[in-house]
């Protein structure tokens, strides 16, 4: 199993939309995939056509011990989902009182550790105690970084708090994949911001790219991935040649 | 003074850009402004061109009661600024540990109420203590919107944690501007979400409408607002016209 998880502290840089769209294309290539949202915006879990407040959440799981089973559930697109919940948003003051906090996720991630071959988590845009718990819990870190210049900063910033997890706790935490969205060739900054990331962080930029395209944002309106709203579209095969480029990092070696 | 909060727990709406390029062209119309930096990703502090850390930070203002004037810098862009912090990531926690903690920046604030006409905060995407200290300080909160499906999401999350500070503190904050972003007339959904708005939200709703415009995401490599990058610019003028719309309905009366 792989725990793969979409995390940028800078907000809107297309987190939910590529968790939700490579938990799809994943699933899609007959892998079994869990995709758990960790912001309390429910972008992801509304995106999967989920709208019910479930009666317990993930949030029971990593305090009051529920079993994690009990929060997952089946969606009408081939993969899992552990939705968000309303309570998400306290989970900063809760988790507090608990030992070792942010190491709770990735143990409970180890009881089904059998039942998936990909675990994707969208996290919310910030660095609180629930994107460093799942940081804790990565097998990868993937990036999305809409190519403006804001973007570079931010990365800097992620790198620094990787950096300060890894050595307060004695991780080995790093940024696996630089996944770049939105991406409009026509945008002179856009390419140069590009250019700066193919010469500073070759090794981890994806070669894929996702381009902007309306189908991609539309989609969420139907509660369902692009790939079941738009099969055809841009955005929809950039997604698909994703997951195909990760299947080949991770599974051929 | 009017104390103008631009906030939305959704990311990358367009939050540092309304914050930085209202405040420009509010001291353009000579109006004297203050911008105060909330998130610890430092957007506005670097698109104004302020790149250095700072010996003292709004957090010793807030926690160790230094004075405010003492973290005030001036730019080059006729407004004052209060800069952003690497120490704002740990700010909840340092928070937690005074008595209440979301009253203290409207207290700070009150110090400086003869020495300007407004006071402009730009807010993480995140509703932790720094955003909730300025909503409770807020004379008018501002919020920012593309129209994508979920920001109608946001915004009912956004009334509702609105509703649940009021119910605890006993103030009386409400959503007062509503503005469209990054607006896209080609954008079938584009056009659908604004039209819901303007059924809904038709009060709060400003007539000033930002388009998607290409210098104002150039302008910030820049190190300054897109009035002084690109003063031609669509997105330059419309977010004059927001200045002028905004002294209309808060100096006019
Ligand atoms: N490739 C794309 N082309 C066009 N629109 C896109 C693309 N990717 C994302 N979007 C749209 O951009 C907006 C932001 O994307 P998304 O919500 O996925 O970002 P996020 O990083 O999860 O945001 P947050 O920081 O709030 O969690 C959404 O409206 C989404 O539909
Ligand atoms: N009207 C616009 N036209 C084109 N690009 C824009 C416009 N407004 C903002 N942008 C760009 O979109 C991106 C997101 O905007 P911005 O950073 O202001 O949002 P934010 O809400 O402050 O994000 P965060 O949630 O991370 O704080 C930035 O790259 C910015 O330059
Ligand atoms: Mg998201
Ligand atoms: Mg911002």
């Amino acid at each position: 199993m792989t725990t793969l998880v979409i995390a940028n502290q800078k907000g809107g840089v297309g987190k939910t939309t590529t968790a939700l769209n490579l938990a799809a294309s994943l699933s899609a290539a007959s892998r079994k995939v869990l995709l758990i949202d960790l912001d309390s915006q429910k972008n992801s879990t509304s995106a999967s056509g989920v709208n019910t407040d479930a009666s317990s959440s993930l949030l029971d799981v990593l305090i009051d011990n529920k079993p994690i089973n009990s929060v997952i559930l089946k969606t009408e697109f081939k993969f899992d989902l552990i939705p968000a919940s309303q309570d998400l948003i306290s989970a900063e003051m809760e988790l507090i009182n608990i030992n070792n906090p942010t190491a709770v996720l990735k143990e409970k991630l180890r009881q089904i550790k059998y039942d998936y071959d990909y675990i994707v988590i969208d996290c919310p845009p910030s660095l609180g105690m629930l994107s460093v718990s799942a940081l804790r819990a990565a097998d990868k870190v993937l990036i999305p970084l809409q190519c403006e210049y804001y973007s570079l900063e931010g990365l800097a910033a992620m790198n620094q708090t990787i950096q300060e997890i890894n050595s307060s706790t004695g991780d080995e935490i790093k940024i696996s994949v630089i996944l770049r969205t939105m991406f409009d060739t026509r945008n002179k900054s856009a390419r140069e911001v590009s250019q700066e990331l193919e010469k500073h962080f070759a090794e981890e930029l994806c070669t894929t790219v996702i381009p902007r395209n309306v189908k991609l944002s539309e989609a969420p309106s139907y509660g369902m991935p692009a790939l079941y709203y738009e099969p055809e579209a841009k955005g929809t095969i950039a997604y698909l040649a994703l997951a195909g480029e990760l299947i080949n990092k991770y599974e051929k070696n």
